[in-house]
């Protein structure tokens, strides 16, 4: 099973 | 204040085309070296940047920052009235309410001048870090686009896998599964039909369809993709916008991952 990861989790805030 | 000047008003006419539909609102931030454009879908699991350096137009003039906040439905509209092979020259002020646009036939019997409203589009910026991929595949962009159409017949996700065998594309849903496997190719006749494969580890990462066939709306723009891989890390879909280096549409694709 897998699940819809979001860009937040591997992109960072600047 | 801005004035940009682009010889072909196709460029910009495909670039909304591509990504309208997974963005609606955003911010053309303007400054010296060009204009960019970063926003994320709705559900933040995709992010779209373009970049168009200022060598991309002739003459191109940007005195301070300006971020000009767009509705892509308004444009694609005002974008409709504009001819492939136009000329399009792009003006606003300072703190600008409204983008000015002017279309010219190329042999300039025809102008059309056109004022879009802006809007203040409050943008969350997301950075994104230098990365060195494991796998980075170069190919057909039309090829891409009928693998992921192909896929999309039979699933919702897609099981991209890059070893020394090659890139393997694996799908499996309720009619049945499939796969496609690349290999790397190189005619010496017509170069654009070449597939590049640079591999450094083997990778393997599940991604939404949906968001893949999304982003192949691009293919009219560049006759090849780029596509980069690392385990654990977003996709990076990337195609060319000029001949100029710099000048791309980029789409990242969070993965899927285990519970």
């Amino acid at each position: 099973p897998t699940k819809q990861a979001t860009l937040g989790k591997f992109f960072g805030q600047p | 204040m801005l004035e940009a000047r682009l010889d072909q008003a196709e460029i910009l006419k495909k670039v909304v085309d591509a990504i309208k539909d997974l963005v609606q609102d955003c911010n053309f931030d303007c400054n010296d070296s060009g204009i960019a454009l970063q926003a994320m879908d709705n559900s933040h699991v995709a992010l779209v940047s373009m970049n168009l350096q200022a060598d991309s137009f002739a003459p191109y003039r940007c005195d301070r920052n300006i971020a000009l906040g767009v509705n892509l439905t308004s444009l694609t509209k005002v974008l409709r009235a504009a001819q492939n092979t136009d000329i399009l020259t792009l003006r606003a002020l300072d703190a600008p309410d409204s983008l000015n646009l002017v279309f010219e036939s190329q042999d300039k019997d025809r102008i059309s001048e056109y004022d879009l409203k802006l809007m203040d589009i409050d943008q969350e910026h997301l950075g994104i870090p230098e990365t060195e991929y494991a796998a980075t595949i170069k190919m057909p962009s039309v090829e891409f686009r009928r693998i992921c159409t192909d896929l999309m017949a039979l699933s919702e996700s897609v099981t991209i896998e890059a070893s020394k065998d090659g890139i393997k594309f694996t799908c499996s849903g309720d009619i049945g599964n499939g796969s496609v496997t690349l290999r790397q190719h190189t005619n010496v006749e017509n170069e654009k039909e070449n597939i590049e494969i640079e591999l450094s580890e083997p990778v393997a990462l599940t991604f939404s369809l949906k968001y893949l066939v999304n982003f192949c709306k691009a293919a009219g723009l560049s006759n090849t993709v780029t596509i980069c891989l690392s385990n654990e890390v977003p996709l990076l879909v990337s195609y060319a916008l000029t001949s100029k280096a710099g000048s791309n549409l980029r789409f990242y694709l969070a993965p899927k991952i285990g519970d």
